[in-house]
């Protein structure tokens, strides 16, 4: 089973469409294994980028030094994983 | 004896409990629910769908898809409590009895199985087929590329280690192939619903050029109204309008494909998160989450039953 450990979900608001171009070049470097749970759109619309912990460095220093905001939408995917898997066993059992 | 009452629509479920439940609710409603094999998919797996039906013979139709990408759980699980609902509320609901008075509805709950028993046993994140690719270890087609409309443009990737990887070739993936045959083989289906998750939209044709769909100002003024009765429940907040104006542009999708096909109604939902969840939205948002869908897919079905072609 894959683990999603310090794999966090980032928040990014693309002021422009500057950035935007910038967000999809990341998706285009495979070595960062980038998932867009949400593709930027247009600016003010936020996207939504799974980073694996290996990544998060590189693409943290990449959105700071292009000034792109973000937020930590999620902080450990794991652990919300494990919740869940939690909550669906509660409920089977009851 | 089983019953869908002491079935879980709040929680999520695996394959097997879904597949199960789908006979429970026949076994529930025998005049009204049938349950027909379309295909296979890559793994074998069958795929199911629901036939809600009060007789007659290939009656207009409606077809309802949830799950075509499999982490969007979400979609699965409203797609197991509006097929509920509509079983319930046949007889009762003016609206839905109207409905089925003179309309089929076919609903394929889990419309990528593969995908779905991969997202419980190794990764929850998994979004395409399991379909082998040749020549690349990468596994999987993004079923919402792999439809025969602007099939391969720019608004899809070529490459099979993308998420958005459209496949070798048109309908390549078993599980669209069989909703492609199903649906041309029936012939009279005048509405393709397919719903994903999570970014709270209401779309329409076109994904793959800019040009309006001819039908463009009936669909967005529908879209319009769905998305206020939506928002009416609990204030849950939807975009709507072509896919290529309100996202970007996206080749090779169910709803491009149906309606160009001759399927006028055609829509896709995006459905919630209302917070910060993503595609692991907390189980506790299932029923408020198929709630708030309820009367947007209503008026669509409506509006297909009063405004025939």
């Amino acid at each position: 089973e894959e683990l999603f450990v310090g794999h966090q979900v980032l928040r990014v608001t693309a002021d422009n469409e500057e950035h935007i171009a910038l967000l999809q070049g990341l998706a285009e470097q495979a070595e960062l294994q980038v998932d867009f749970w949400r593709h930027p759109t247009s600016p003010g619309n936020p996207a939504d980028l799974r980073v694996p912990f290996s990544s998060l460095q590189a693409v943290k220093i990449f959105l700071e030094s292009n000034g792109i905001p973000y937020s930590i939408m999620i902080q450990d995917v794991q652990e919300l994983l494990d919740e869940e898997k939690k909550t669906m066993l509660k409920s089977r059992r009851m | 004896e089983r019953s869908t009452g002491t079935f879980d629509f709040a929680s999520y479920h695996t394959i097997d409990e879904i597949y199960n439940w789908l006979d429970t609710l026949v076994e529930n409603h025998p005049h009204l629910v049938s349950k027909i094999q379309i295909g296979q998919s890559y793994e074998n797996r069958p795929l199911y769908v629901l036939k809600f039906s009060t007789g007659g013979s290939n009656r207009s139709a409606i077809w309802l898809d949830t799950g075509i990408h499999s982490r969007e759980w979400i979609t699965q699980a409203t797609g197991i409590w509006t097929a509920n609902k509509i079983a319930e509320e046949y007889g009762q609901d003016p609206s839905i009895t109207a409905i089925l008075d003179s309309m089929d509805i076919f609903f394929e709950i889990v419309t990528n199985p593969d995908g779905f028993a991969f997202t419980h046993s190794s990764n929850r994140l998994w979004r395409k087929t399991r379909s082998l690719n040749a020549g690349s270890s990468c596994v999987g087609v993004d079923a919402n590329r792999n439809w025969d409309a602007g099939f391969g443009g720019s608004g899809s990737s070529s490459n099979p280690c993308s998420e958005t990887y459209h496949g070798p070739y048109p309908n390549s993936e078993s599980e669209v192939k069989a909703i492609v045959d199903f649906i041309l083989g029936h012939g009279n289906v005048k509405s393709v619903i397919s719903i994903h998750s999570y970014s709270q939209m209401l779309l329409f044709p076109y994904g793959y050029k800019t040009e309006p769909a001819p039908d463009y100002q009936e669909l967005n003024e529908l879209a319009k109204k769905a998305v206020s009765d939506l928002a009416a429940v609990y204030g849950t907040k939807y975009t709507y309008g072509s896919i290529v104006d309100t996202i970007y542009q996206a080749d090779g999708t169910t709803v491009d494909w149906a309606y160009d096909n001759g399927v006028k109604y055609s829509f896709t939902f995006e459905l919630r998160d209302t917070g910060r969840y993503g595609f692991l939205l907390p189980s506790s948002q299932i029923i408020p989450t198929a709630t708030e869908t309820w009367p947007a897919l209503l008026d669509i079905m409506l509006h297909v039953l009063e405004h025939p072609y």
